[in-house]
């Protein structure tokens, strides 16, 4: 079935939690 | 309309009928996301985590989210009383919430968070056994398979370690654990299943 974390924007909240810690860490 | 929306994350389980699916939906979503947050900072503290790649930290996060919450929010399902509290701390009675159109689902979480609770887990206990639910080597779109599966053989470690420590004399209880794992799949599954059909059906 479809991907329901996209669905629910759950995708978009973990992105934007994590980003601070992306910010200053090279993938 | 859906007029109901039987989710513990939820603040009410009623929904107002002059409220279109988006609005629902965009409500229901900030009701659970600072759940959602304290779960990405949970995940953030498991030591390895951070090392993964960007992109398999969102999947993992993606994948399992479901599943922490439920190791985490066991406590709302109280099979005894057969209640369920929301998020705005008010219970809703089992029978109620069926007649709202909860089924398959609901039965499963109950006969989960009972299970998980006769386990008379620790904090730390638990706290381990969280991030061995949530890093899962074998989720989808995961990129680098072997990282993953390193700090899941790590975490695993650590928890078996533990488990057996605080429970010698109760040798089931660290494979009564793993099977959890497969029951929580199973509820992920079931629960992804309804949200597809909320979205379809607001």
């Amino acid at each position: 079935f479809a991907d329901p974390a996209s669905n629910l924007g759950l995708e978009d909240i973990i992105r934007k939690a994590l980003m601070g810690n992306f910010d200053d860490k090279p993938d | 309309k859906r007029m109901y929306l039987v989710c513990p994350m939820s603040v009410s389980p009623y929904m107002d009928p002059n409220k279109s699916g988006p609005q629902i939906w965009e409500e229901f979503s900030t009701s659970f996301t600072p759940a959602v947050k304290e779960v990405v900072e949970f995940a953030k503290r498991i030591p390895g985590f951070r090392d993964l790649s960007q992109y398999d930290q969102v999947n993992l996060l993606k994948a399992g989210t479901f599943e922490v919450l439920m190791v985490r929010f066991a406590s709302l399902f109280d099979a005894k009383e057969r209640t369920v509290t929301f998020l705005s701390g008010r219970k809703y009675n089992v029978d109620e919430l069926r007649f709202m159109g909860a089924g398959e689902l609901l039965n499963s979480v109950f006969e989960f968070s009972e299970k998980l609770k006769a386990l008379h887990l620790s904090e730390e206990e638990m706290s381990l056994f969280t991030a061995v639910v949530l890093v899962s080597a074998d989720r989808s779109g995961i990129e680098n398979v072997n990282s993953v599966e390193a700090l899941q053989e790590t975490l695993i470690r650590a928890l078996r370690t533990l488990i057996m420590k605080n429970h010698p004399n109760e040798a089931s209880t660290f494979t009564r654990l793993l099977l959890k794992l497969a029951d929580l799949r199973s509820l992920n599954n079931m629960h992804s299943e309804e949200l597809l059909a909320f979205k379809i059906h607001p």
